[in-house]
């Protein structure tokens, strides 16, 4: 299952 | 890093530096709202609120962008607000913008993924970001008509998260990365401009201007 993104984006 | 999300990020400078000479060679601010800037930079403010909380020093390009949009969003405040006030279409930037914030910050406390300070804040940035054009697109409306440099600005700045969604699911799939608040939000963000995105390519890449019916 996709995990939930770390927060890499701007 | 992709190549949806580099020009997405380079097409966001690209906004922010159009607007930011628009404004500095035109000596002038009409047709621009204050109030959409000043919620791009409540975005800015509340979604790297970390780099004020433990500031690390300027490893990473990331760190530097962060920098670079917060002050170039609260310089552009500055000179719409301040330096060319006279400028400034107080009268046709007339949406409420508390009608954007209050939603935003509630929405943001029920929809999130963790109940803490920073992660509410994040999340409110990213369902404020998604409205913070309206009031840009409301001007445009009242006053039926956009500069073509303006014109420009807004094109930049709706392809960065359009983008992002391209960026979203080359991540989904091959990163099985996702994060489906900023992928709504960005969803919800980048429809708002389809009627613009219609008028831009069938009038301004035409070198026409946009006027809208009044």
């Amino acid at each position: 299952a996709p995990k939930v993104a770390p927060k890499d984006e701007l | 890093m992709n190549i949806f999300r580099l020009f997405g990020d380079l097409s966001h400078l690209a906004a922010i530096a159009i607007l930011l000479l628009k404004i500095w060679k035109t000596r002038s601010c009409a047709g621009v709202s204050g109030k959409t800037q000043l919620l791009f930079a409540v975005c800015f403010i509340t979604r790297y609120i970390d780099l004020f909380l433990h500031f690390v020093s300027l490893y990473n390009t990331e760190k530097v962008m962060k920098l670079i949009y917060i002050s170039a969003s609260v310089f552009t405040c500055y000179l719409i607000f301040f330096k060319f006030k006279a400028t400034y279409d107080g009268n046709h930037d007339s949406m409420r913008a508390e009608f954007l914030i209050v939603p935003a910050a509630g929405l943001a406390c029920l929809i999130n993924t963790k109940f803490d300070a920073i992660e509410i804040l994040w999340t409110f940035s990213i369902y404020l970001e998604a409205v913070a054009i309206l009031p840009q697109l409301f001007l445009i409306s009242k006053t039926g008509e956009a500069e073509t440099i303006t014109s420009h600005y807004l094109f930049a700045q709706g392809s960065y998260r359009a983008l992002y969604i391209l960026n979203w699911i080359y991540r989904y799939h091959y990163e099985s990365h996702v994060d489906t608040i900023a992928i709504v939000a960005g969803v919800v963000q980048t429809i708002l401009y389809c009627d613009f995105f219609y008028l831009y390519i069938t009038k301004v890449v035409k070198g026409q201007k946009i006027v809208l019916p009044a």
